[in-house]
Formats: structure tokens, sequence, C-alpha cells
């Protein structure tokens, strides 16, 4: 992917940018009890800004995304070595009048993407893959139709999403991603690694997924792919970032998704820097602990046998 | 009987997830918009199932240890008191069920602040160490990852295929009749299960400060709020809307992972762990946390 590029010259700095949600149908002016859509404003306090409103529960207005990355342009573009971006680039199937389809979340989603191609690649490159700072996607719960269901690839959906994520997916790790949607780049060849991991396979809100035991799971196949991918990781003396939307903790996966995810970030702890996720839109962290996740999964297979 | 203590088990694990599971259902109701319900509820869940318990670890684990050093302390005393030559002698060991606390058993999970003003928008600089990089500039040669793809999809097909074994358990049958039969069966016939970390293996950047080490971040927001009356203002001031947009609109810093009330060294999850305690363990702390959770939009749960 790098061949015959010249090296970048490293800051020591990267982006983790999050559940932009941009609107099309935000209107700026229209009333915010009906999701800035539409109608007259009751009063000052339910007008929709231009740029939004906090807490207000309306999505993103398509200026706040673009002075957004336009601000991440003029100030930090040339001061960070790659972004991580982990999602949920539309906007939120919260009004009647206009429901979500398929093929406006895939349109939206491409947009977003050409964005971030436009901001962040290499103009004078003919390769499509080149970029003055690597950008590393994830899905997000709310880029798939139906809302939160996503089954194993190759499906339609995977298909198009490698279409939309193109530049972004090295050539080679197509066909995995065709299966799974998840996939990584070496932001800094031979050195680090941000891994993409679709984690609508272990989420619990996603019908498909009923638990990450059996081998026609979703979940299973995926932790399948991840533990090679860290195995091979390893073996090259490479560091890894995970980066995902949903956040791997109990609320959010199943049980045995849960424990058997956990388990890998531990056991790959010589190689493992953390994880970076998205989707509860509230900064904070959570340690999560092996020694519990060793005890669960040995529980469950006691219960099995 | 191994059913029923996994239940019990499963439902101690339920109670102590539950409380986040409620305070979090808002999050499932919120589904089709964004505005924020029952977040403070979320964030005391957090504190009270995550921080408060690896507070109560911790103390524990230093409690042991400060026992553990008067222990050796008094029998140094009493050897020296008899003049007896000096003999090494280990402190008694705790009774019980405490395991010792340490942190390489955990993980962080960094959940992020998003654009869309849930609260207010905001993203991550993240600082990490590049000291060491330039001494690696020696690239070993490895073989195409393209190749590593083939096989990997075969490897794959044949562990998803092999369906008489699905545990790998039954995989072990035919050793009956082989030479083989006194090996072990497999430890992690499950392919979905970790090996453990080889024993010669070091800790990673995210454990000890090394090469890749998150340092400090950066934590940047738009005060949406400001930046309306600065617009508003920007237009009565007679200039063209994408000017005034482009005067007004601006992102700041927030805060940063070593500015006070709670600066953190770095970002090891030693680091995160300290940080749970105290968090645990002060009320002034845990108010600028939740602050700085909701992008410091003012949200109150109704």
């Amino acid at each position: 992917r790098y061949k015959g590029a010249s090296p970048r010259k490293l800051h020591g700095r990267f982006l983790h940018i999050t559940d932009m949600h941009p609107d099309p149908y935000y209107k700026e002016g229209s009333s915010i009890s009906r999701v800035c859509h539409r109608g007259k404003p009751k009063d000052e306090k339910d007008s929709a800004a231009r740029f939004g409103d906090a807490t207000a529960g309306c999505d993103s207005s398509m200026d706040l995304m673009n002075y957004t990355l336009k601000w991440i342009v003029d100030n930090l573009r040339d001061k960070i070595d790659f972004i991580v971006w982990t999602g949920d680039n539309i906007r939120h199937d919260n009004d009647r009048n206009v429901p979500r389809t398929e093929a406006q979340i895939f349109d939206v989603n491409e947009q977003v993407s050409h964005l971030f191609e436009k901001l962040f690649g290499k103009h004078d490159s003919i390769d499509p893959h080149d970029f003055d700072v690597p950008v590393v996607p994830s899905i997000g719960n709310n880029d798939v139709f139906p809302h939160n269901l996503f089954s194993l690839g190759p499906t339609l959906q995977t298909r198009e999403l490698y279409n939309i994520w193109s530049s972004f997916i090295p050539q080679e790790q197509q066909r995995a991603f065709a299966r799974g949607a998840s996939f990584f780049v070496e932001v800094i060849p031979g050195k680090l690694a941000v891994l993409s991991i679709n984690t609508l396979y272990l989420y619990k809100a996603n019908p498909l997924v009923d638990n990450c035991n059996g081998k026609k799971q979703p979940g299973y196949q995926l932790l399948l792919w991840f533990g090679y991918i860290l195995e091979e990781l390893r073996s090259r003396g490479m560091k890894v970032w995970l980066s995902g939307h949903v956040p791997p903790i109990l609320k959010n996966f199943d049980q045995s998704c849960y424990d058997k995810f956990t388990l890998w970030t531990h056991e790959y702890r010589d190689i493992i820097i953390g994880g970076l996720y998205g989707h509860m839109n509230m900064d904070h962290f959570v340690p999560v602990n092996s020694k519990k996740a060793w005890k669960s999964v040995t529980e469950q297979s006691l219960a099995l046998a | 009987q191994a059913d029923e203590i996994s239940q019990s088990e499963k439902d101690s694990e339920l109670d102590d997830e539950n409380w986040i599971g409620d305070a979090a259902a808002a999050s499932d109701a919120r589904l089709m918009g964004a505005k924020p319900v029952n977040k403070e509820n979320y964030m005391d869940a957090v504190r009270e199932t995550y921080y408060n318990n690896i507070a109560s670890k911790m103390n524990k684990q230093t409690s042991v240890v400060v026992e553990e050093q008067e222990d050796l302390m008094n029998v140094e005393k009493k050897v020296k008191c008899q003049g007896k030559k000096h003999k090494k002698k280990k402190g008694k060991k705790k009774k019980g069920k405490d395991e010792k606390f340490s942190s390489e058993d955990y993980c962080i999970v960094n959940i992020a602040t998003s654009v869309i003003p849930t609260f207010n928008p905001g993203f991550r600089v993240w600082e990490y160490n590049l000291t060491g990089l330039e001494d690696m500039s020696e690239t070993k040669i490895y073989k195409p990852w393209n190749q590593f793809f083939e096989k990997l999809e075969e490897k794959i097909e044949a562990e998803l295929e092999d369906d008489l074994a699905p545990n790998g358990r039954l995989g072990t049958f035919p050793l009956l009749f082989s030479n083989e039969r006194q090996k072990k069966p497999e430890r992690n016939p499950d392919k979905s299960i970790p090996s453990k970390m080889p024993k010669d293996r070091k800790l990673g950047p995210g454990y000890e400060p090394q090469l890749f080490s998150p340092t400090r971040y950066v934590q940047y927001y738009a005060n949406l709020e400001k930046i309306d009356k600065d617009y508003q203002k920007a237009l009565k001031n007679h200039l063209d809307p994408d000017e005034a947009a482009s005067q007004a609109f601006k992102y700041e810093v927030e805060y940063t992972s070593d500015s006070e009330p709670y600066p953190m060294p770095s970002l090891l999850t030693r680091d995160y762990l300290e940080l749970a305690r105290m968090l645990s363990e002060d009320d002034r702390i845990w108010q600028t946390f939740v602050a700085r959770a909701f992008s410091l939009s003012g949200y109150r749960d109704e």
C-alpha cells in the first residue's frame, strides 16, 4: 500500500471522532419539538439553531458536520498521524414523515466517506488508498438497514459498504471484509495497526446475534477472524489499537460475546494498546475485568458439558 | 448441578449489572432520537458497578500489603532483639478468597463524546510515545498480506466445517485407537477462546511505558450556546451568513488528561484504575468527571 511512498512525518497524535449523525432534513429555524425538520417554533427555545442545540434531541445539521470537519482540517490535519472514526454517519430514524431507507443510509454514508477522502486523502497520488492522514472507519448500528440488523456476509450490504469504504480498506482484505465487515489498517506500516471491528456481530440488539458459542453465530466467526489477525500482528511485532462503534461492555454485548472478546483483549495485552468506541455519546471509560470473564467462560463450558 | 451453579452465578452477575441495564435502558428508548434521558443515572451506575468495585479491591490490596509489611518488620525487630542471626521470614499470608489485585487483569474501554449534539459536540486527540521508533527503521520482511488472507480464509472455512467437533471435543475420539492415546486433549479446543498469553511476552504499551504508549489526550468541544450567540451577533453586524458562521464556529479545548482536578500522569491501564479509585472516593472529582462526560452541557436528569 505504501510502496514507493515517502515516509510520512509522524507527530505522535491521532484523532478519534464518532457519531456524527448528519441529517439532510435538518432545517435551521424549524421546531426542535418536530426533530428540527419542520414546523414553526413555539418560542425562541424551540427554534433549531444553525449548528444545533445541546441536549435538544435533534440530529446534527449538515453544517455542524461540515464545519466540524473544516475546523479539524484547519487546525489539526497537519498535526495528526491518523484518524479513528467509529461510525453512525446518518440521522436517527426519528421522523415518521420521512422514514429512513436503505438507499438513503448508503447515500449519506457515501457522501461522508467522500468528504473524508477529499479532506484527508493524498491529492497528488494516483493510488486512492494513499492518504496524507490514514482514516479507519467502522460501522455503526445506525449505518445498517433495518436498524441494528446486520447479517454475516457476503451480502448486498457488505458489498455496498465495501464500495463506499474501498479507499480505506486495503485491497487484500476485500474478501475478508465481504464476510465480516471488519478490517485493519497499518497506520504506521509494519509497526502500528488499527483494527476496525464490526461490533454489530457481538451486539445483543442485533436480532441475528444469539451468542458467540455456535459456529454459525456471526460473533463466533468474528472472534475467529479477530484471533488470527491478532496472532499475525503479534508475530510481526506490531502493536494495535482496537476500534469499533458499540463499546464492548456487558450492557451492549451478549454475555458469551462479551466474555470472549474480553479474553482476547486480555491475552493479547502484549500488543493491544487499548480500545476506542462510540455509540453512547458520553465521554467516559469502563475497566473490564478479564478474571471475571475467564470464570464466566469456564462456567459456561461446564454448563454446556 | 453445574446448571444450578451456573444459573446462580449468572443471577448474581445479572443483579450487579441490572442497575446499569435499567439506567441504560434510556439509551434504547432514545434510539429513535438523540435526546438524552437518565444519563446521570447511567453514570452513577458506572461509578457503582465499576469504579467502586475497583476502589474496594485496590484498598483491600493496599491494606494486605501494609499488614504484610508490618508483620515483616515485627519479625525483624524480634530477631534483632533476640540477637540471633537474621533470618528471612515471609510475612503472614492472608487467608480468604481475596485474589491479588493486578492492573494487568483489566482492559480499558474508552467511550467517546459524539459530534451529534446529544450534549455539546466533541472529539479527542490522543498523544502517544514515539520514542524508539527511529531505532526500528529496519523492518523485517514478512510474507505479503494477500498470502496471509488467502490462508486465513482456508483456516476459517476449515474451522467452520468441522461440525463433528462442535467444541473440538469429539475431534479427540480417534486418539483412542492410535499410539497417541496418552496425549492430553487440547486445552483450548474452542477457537473463539484465546490461549493464554505466552509467559515470555512482555506487557504492551497499554500497561508499561514504551513506544506507542498513550501519554496524554486533549478533549475538544463546541460550546453550541456560545457559538449561536456569536453567530447571531455576527449576523446583526451585517455579516453574510457563511462569513458569520466561519467567524462564530470553533472548537475549544474542554480539558486535557493532565488537567486538574484529576491530572493523569500517563494513560496506562494503572492510571485509569487509579482514576477509578479517585472517582469512587472523591465526590468533588466525580462531579467534574460527570460534567465532562456531558461535554459541559450542564445536562441533568429530569
